[in-house]
């Protein structure tokens, strides 16, 4: 079982 | 004052055609520099970021950075009213009530139409964007973009349709990159192998392996990059298991399109 990775770790707010 | 002239509608059109059915708000900058356009899906899985410097345009005319959400699929719906040789402005004024004016004028009847949309709040955007370290990604592919669409949706037929959630996998070994998909009764693989350059020179498939790489992705996001196809005649995946992958078209030499996504995760 595998899941979508969130990108938020990768891209932080401005 | 923002004050833009493209004078054929076709570059924002494709633009629109290429984000709107993923992802349904974007966070427009107007800078100096051009414009600089973001969205994220609701579900945080990809990311859009589009760079069209202020030479794309005919006319470039943005004294002071603004910056405005708008919804992409109430453009999307305007852009289809025009025609691909129609003159496009783009207008906010220094009292901006909150709106942005997109006026289409046919060249041949003079006809004019005008759109005012009103801002709205985005998901989150705009994000910092770090260029990733290229020695970060296993592998990078590069080949036409309207290869890459084919082989989406050959994907797309074959994976099973009923289920959103298809994945595909992709893996590059040497000089070959391989989708691979399962459907109801079987599994599909298309292979691609590095073409000669000099046979077709225009439409080449290039393989950068630092080490085999094998990721896996959500098919519906996949068959949505690949609209990007018609801003550019070549698509850049770049693969890292670390990383999100990045689908990037260049426009000309006057921008990007770049697709982020992680590969899935397995638990």
């Amino acid at each position: 079982k595998s899941s979508q990775g969130r990108l938020e770790s990768f891209f932080k707010p401005v | 004052i923002l004050e833009l002239r493209l004078v054929q509608a076709t570059l924002f059109k494709n633009v629109l055609e290429a984000i709107s059915d993923l992802f349904s708000k974007a966070n427009f900058d107007f800078s100096g520099t051009g414009l600089e356009l973001q969205a994220m899906d609701t579900s945080h899985v990809a990311l859009v970021a589009l760079l069209l410097r202020a030479e794309a345009f005919n006319h470039y005319l943005c004294d002071r950075d603004l910056s405005m959400g708008l919804n992409l699929a109430d453009m999307a719906k305007a852009f289809r009213c025009a025609n691909n040789d129609d003159i496009i402005t783009i207008k906010a004024e220094e009292d901006w009530s909150d709106t942005v004016t997109f006026t289409f004028e046919s060249p041949e009847d003079g006809e004019i139409s005008i759109f005012d949309f009103d801002f709205v709040g985005t998901n989150g955007v705009p994000l910092e964007i770090p260029e990733f370290p290229e020695s970060e990604y296993q592998a990078k592919v590069r080949m036409p973009s309207a290869k890459f669409m084919r082989i989406c949706k050959k994907l797309s037929s074959f994976g099973d349709s009923g289920d959103r959630d298809t994945v595909v996998i992709i893996s590059v070994d040497k000089e070959c990159v391989n989708f691979f998909t399962r459907g109801k009764t079987g599994t599909s693989t298309i292979v691609c192998r590095q073409t000669q350059t000099v046979d077709k020179p225009k439409e080449p498939t290039l393989i950068e392996m630092k080490e085999q790489v094998s990721l896996a992705f959500d098919l519906r996001y996949m068959n949505s990059f690949s609209k990007g196809s018609t801003l550019s005649d070549q698509v850049t995946i770049s693969l890292s298991s670390n990383l999100p992958a990045v689908f990037e078209y260049k426009i000309a030499e006057t921008g990007y399109i770049r697709y982020y996504m992680l590969p899935r995760i397995e638990e």
